[in-house]
């Protein structure tokens, strides 16, 4: 997980997630 | 699961899922390429690498509003975008090029004919995804067809890491759900068009491959500059 920092970031701070 | 019986649609026969997918798309993005520098292949190959670097900030956004997505552990997600992210780069340059003849769009200020593509490199790939936009274009691929398919490779992945399978397979299904939702509202005189749809995936898998593939050896050559989470997201796939 390491090696996917930038991913990793990105999915935590990406705003308005939408669940059913 | 319970068996399906009436289509989730609201009043106008519009699938929430559906609805939700097209609300989510990202914004449009432009190639940009550098007017100081002289056309040559790197030229064409940083334009592209840049782009879709770009673009894959957005689609991380995007992914998190496919409905149940951010419900799946953080681990599942980053597995999910480590094998699908070139598939849905790649299925929205074929769904951008439906209305051009032999040319891919990648943005509307970069459409690359075989000509260029060969210039840059790329003419294999570009035949190949070619082959998927006329694939698309027979069958007349609608938006709202499109970005729910988007969702299914995303959702789709067969990433060897999941760590929860069940509730990948419960996105999966929700999906495939709205997919047959909406086939039976605005294809009812195609029964089959669902499985048409799903059956183009093996086609976008092959293509995506194709296309790391190829980014990889570009990557190994050094002469073409990537930004990180382009980079990041290569060496995810190798």
């Amino acid at each position: 997980k390491e090696k996917h920092k930038i991913l990793h970031r990105l999915l935590q701070n990406s705003s308005s997630p939408v669940d059913l | 699961q319970p068996h399906r019986k009436q289509p989730s649609c609201s009043a106008q026969g519009e699938n929430k899922v559906v609805t939700l997918l097209l609300g989510a798309e990202p914004e449009k993005v432009c190639a940009m390429p550098d007017p100081a520098l002289p056309d040559s292949d790197i030229k064409a190959l940083t334009t592209l690498c840049d782009l879709a670097d770009r673009e894959l900030v957005l689609n991380i956004s995007w992914a998190k509003n496919i409905p149940g997505f951010s419900s799946l552990c953080l681990s599942d997600q980053m597995s999910l975008l480590q094998s699908a992210w070139m598939e849905i780069l790649i299925l929205r340059v074929a769904f951008c090029s439906l209305p051009c003849e032999d040319r891919l769009v990648f943005a509307d200020d970069y459409i690359m004919d075989a000509e260029q593509a060969k210039s840059a490199g790329l003419l294999e790939l570009h035949k190949a995804i070619l082959q998927l936009v006329r694939r698309y274009r027979s069958m007349r691929l609608e938006r709202e067809e499109f970005v729910t398919l988007k969702a299914i490779a995303l959702a789709n992945s067969d990433s060897m890491h999941i760590e929860d399978v069940e509730a990948v397979q419960g996105l999966q299904d929700s999906l495939h759900e709205a997919l047959l939702d909406y086939e039976c509202v605005h294809h009812r005189e195609d029964p089959r068009r669902t499985g048409k749809l799903i059956m183009t995936l093996p086609l976008l898998r092959q293509t995506s491959a194709k296309a790391v593939r190829h980014f990889c050896s570009i990557k190994q050559d050094g002469r073409v500059p990537m930004h990180k989470l382009f980079l990041e997201l290569l060496e995810a796939n190798v």
